[in-house]
């Protein structure tokens, strides 16, 4: 591609585009391995002749570009081979065909971030379908495959206003599937952070659409047992909601307080950082409407026989801003939790 | 009183993970 004459470059692009629509079998590691090597020095051609040079993206060029896309990324994902898998402790199992499908990643993402891409042209390739076929590899096990798929998706819902509604609906889609039936996607981390960044550019004032994504989806998504692997982002999340709109940090507190860990610490200790995160952002307006129940629950964690859950919660003392929350509502706050803590001071065991 | 941002605690980074914002009313040059 270096070499040929500019005249022919477009043709001998879309011969190297179908050659690596040829899939290579790596289960089977020796199989084939000139054909793998071929395809992957093509691939690497692709990829720089898209960095480097202008003038490549012409429209002819486009429905090749996410034909060797589609037919190389989506596949039937192997399923988990054992159904105990634990995300937190168990290897992930690693895509085999990864030294090909790294560099059409890498391909697609220099293709959307070309100075030359038009979206105009590429959204009659890149519609709803393809979307919808992205958003479900993001259950691939790989983090690297899903560290790609996020930051392609982070483009593509950039550059395509007409999918954005489309993409929040599908990921809703995701996060209720995942909330109250399966319990089991690898990518919510990845789908949150991606999220973060949409929530961070609402408009003012926020749509009823947004809000109904804060309440029905974010708050149950603290519910599920594996929220130690996303819930930075999902904090992360709320934080930004709060941020754009203050008057919804009632029902958030509200909301944590109801879904509040009975028998996991892990989770306590979490959900505490996670409202001391809030606390960090709230109004003294909001503060009044929420200490009382909110300084019971904190009573019950100072009293927790687990010391981490307990230290978490003493904590928040540590925090200059919401100890003058506190100085300016003692007349509510210390009632609520100074029996408490004259007890745990005689009686604790740590 | 006046918004503090908290000290940053030990073990509780500040999101590395934060991508950049996407602006809903305009077609984003992200």
């Amino acid at each position: 591609l270096k070499d040929v004459a500019v005249a022919e470059l477009h043709e001998l692009l879309c011969k190297k585009l179908q050659q690596c629509c040829v899939l290579f079998d790596f289960l089977d590691c020796v199989a084939d391995l000139k054909g793998k090597e071929i395809k992957r020095a093509a691939l690497n051609e692709l990829v720089e002749c898209v960095a480097t040079n202008r003038g490549v993206l012409i429209e002819p060029v486009y429905p090749e570009i996410i034909k060797m896309i589609s037919v190389n990324i989506f596949r039937t994902l192997p399923p988990t081979e054992n159904p105990e898998f634990d995300p937190e402790e168990d290897e992930p199992n690693l895509e085999p065909s990864w030294p090909h499908l790294q560099l059409v990643y890498e391909f697609f993402l220099r293709f959307l971030e070309s100075p030359d891409f038009q979206p105009s042209v590429a959204k009659r390739y890149v519609d709803q379908k393809f979307v919808l076929m992205l958003l479900e590899l993001f259950d691939s096990e790989d983090p690297r495959e899903r560290e790609y798929l996020k930051t392609i998706l982070h483009r593509v819902y950039g550059k395509f206003l007409g999918l954005r509604a489309y993409i929040r609906k599908q990921c809703n889609n995701i996060f209720l599937r995942f909330i109250y039936e399966t319990e089991h996607f690898n990518g919510v981390a990845e789908l949150l952070e991606i999220l973060g960044s949409i929530i961070n550019g609402f408009a003012l004032p926020l749509k009823t659409e947004h809000k109904h994504f804060l309440v029905r989806v974010l708050i149950p998504l603290h519910s599920v047992k594996s929220l130690s692997i996303f819930h930075a982002q999902l904090a992360y999340c709320v934080v930004q909601f709060l941020e754009k709109d203050a008057t919804l940090t009632e029902h958030v507190i509200r909301g944590l307080l109801k879904y509040w860990p009975k028998t996991c610490t892990q989770k306590e200790v979490m959900f505490l950082g996670e409202i001391e995160e809030i606390l960090d952002v709230i109004e003294p307006s909001q503060f009044v409407k929420v200490q009382e129940p909110l300084f019971k629950q904190i009573a019950r964690c100072i009293s927790s026989p687990h010391f981490q859950v307990a230290e978490r919660a003493l904590y928040f003392w540590n925090n200059e801003y919401i100890l003058s929350l506190i100085e300016d509502n003692c007349h509510t706050v210390l009632p609520a939790i100074f029996g408490t803590l004259y007890r745990v001071s005689k009686e604790h065991w740590n | 009183p006046q918004k503090k941002k908290r000290p940053k605690l030990p073990n509780f980074p500040a999101p590395h993970f934060a991508m950049p914002p996407i602006h809903e009313d305009n077609l984003e040059k992200v």
